[in-house]
């Protein structure tokens, strides 16, 4: 397993550091606000209140020892910064940085971030989404054009079977299976009934899911 | 199509009017910063500049004729919970609010908001699983206590056939297909032969899905 620094306790980097030490990883935390740093005290391995913009205090917190790194100072967008270069002159491997706007983001980039994290912006997407359709329950992006989504079955759907809503002919898109509260039912043969508020896996690009949604 | 008001029109405010907008939706922007209101004037249909605690600015904005509102008020607790509270006495039938933290997630429930973000431990937890387990490209969960994963193949698992891992029989997990490049491989019989990089969608319990990762 890996060991994590993660240098800004706000309410991103709280739920990133207790969440990985809840799932056994070694974890410091660090702030500069001494409550922030008392909050975790009991549930990482280590809690340091110093000053991400310092290379020398977070050298004497041992951040130089950890694999990775997670920087989540928000609204300080040159302490963000400074902290990013510190991990990296520290050599610690893997850095991943919360942005706070697109110009900061391509500037984490280009200081060589790992990964770059704008969460306001990755869960606003999401949501429009959701609203758009609240037939789309939730989805995920595999990073290649395609999407996996969770789609609720509407009423009007009630009793036809997978192969009779033309998924494939008409929308280009995948079932990837269907699931009946804890039951998963295999559509491979197009014969399964949908019913309603089943959950139906759909496989697609995003214009076609958008337009297989949108035709219901 | 449904109309969408949006108070609070920071990054997450921001994010989810324009992309609403975007998929050809009425969206109205509210905010008290002039600036604001001024960066989403070119891509809404109406932008306001109006304070969310007062319910006569919000029915003279018209926010009583529209189907959804979005308060995305940020820092401001008192503000937030007023601006939701006149969203429903203006008989908006639909309320998302963004929550600051799990005490104000509770004052918004019991307020009757329909839905309740937190965007920072939303990414958060999604982080932290994905650092955890590098594995891991994304996920996201059926709301069942099931979840649907993209996991990466790792090198250690190139040529073997999907049958032969043992996911149903070791972890309970469904394989609802592979993806190589933009090609979608069925892996119904079992006899789909895994290639490193290829991503490998499961499902299946939380706790099944972690032993699977941990144990490559
Ligand atoms: N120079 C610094 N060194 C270490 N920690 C810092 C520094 N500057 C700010 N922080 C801490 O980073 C945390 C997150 O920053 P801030 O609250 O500004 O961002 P935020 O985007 O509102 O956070 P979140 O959305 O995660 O709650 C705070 O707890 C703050 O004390
Ligand atoms: N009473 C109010 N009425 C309308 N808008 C408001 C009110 N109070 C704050 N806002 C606006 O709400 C927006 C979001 O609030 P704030 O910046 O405090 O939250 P945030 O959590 O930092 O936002 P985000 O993370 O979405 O950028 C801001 O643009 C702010 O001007």
């Amino acid at each position: 397993t890996r060991s994590f620094a993660v240098i800004g306790l706000g309410t991103f980097g709280t739920t990133v550091a207790s969440e990985l030490a809840r799932f056994g990883n070694h974890v410091l935390g660090i702030d500069t606000v001494e409550r922030n740093v008392a909050n975790v005290a009991d549930t990482l391995a280590e809690a340091v209140i110093a000053d991400g913009r310092d290379e020398q205090a977070l050298r004497e917190a041992g951040v130089g020892k950890y694999d990775v790194a997670i920087v989540a100072i928000g609204e300080d967008l040159e302490a963000n910064i400074l902290c990013t270069m510190n991990t990296r002159l520290l050599g610690v491997k893997t850095v991943w940085v919360k942005a706070i706007t697109r110009t900061h983001h391509r500037i984490l980039a280009k200081l060589g971030a790992d990964r770059v994290i704008q969460p306001e912006q990755e869960i606003g997407r999401h949501i429009a989404q959701m609203l758009h359709n609240p037939l789309v329950r939730d989805y995920v992006s595999l990073g290649n054009g395609f999407h996996v989504v969770d789609f609720r079955v509407p009423e009007s759907l009630n009793e036809k079977s997978v192969g009779a809503v033309g998924l494939f002919d008409d929308f280009e898109l995948r079932v990837l299976g269907l699931m009946r509260g804890g039951d998963f039912i295999s559509c491979e043969n197009g014969e399964a009934e949908l019913r309603t508020d089943d959950k139906l896996l759909l496989l697609g690009r995003r214009e076609n899911l958008r337009r297989f949604g949108d035709s219901l």
